[in-house]
């Protein structure tokens, strides 16, 4: 598939559901992902920004998706 | 929510740069 991990793929596509300015707020996030490791979710963004996949936006705490744009 | 002008610079440059190293990805796995 697109080769990322099943919790990297969910966080993605999140962020991708995601219509507002500001994109995702990382509080919101964890929110959704009721019981997911704080670190995993942190590890899991680091990588998706490194791979392009995801930026951030007012601050280090807010992402958008490049998909579909 | 109503962003600043220098906030949509910002988050344009970030996506940019997001955009680039997508680009950079992509190309490495051809």
């Amino acid at each position: 598939t697109n080769g990322l991990t099943p919790h990297q793929s969910q966080i993605l596509n999140l962020i991708k559901s995601c219509r507002g300015s500001e994109g995702m707020a990382f509080d919101d996030l964890k929110a959704r992902l009721h019981g997911m490791n704080v670190n995993t979710i942190k590890q899991a963004l680091e990588f998706l920004s490194n791979e392009g996949h995801i930026y951030s936006t007012v601050d280090e705490d807010h992402f958008k998706s490049t998909d579909g744009d | 929510v109503c962003l600043t002008e220098e906030q949509k610079r910002k988050i344009e440059e970030n996506r940019q740069r997001a955009l680039a190293r997508r680009a950079e990805r992509l190309a490495a796995q051809r």
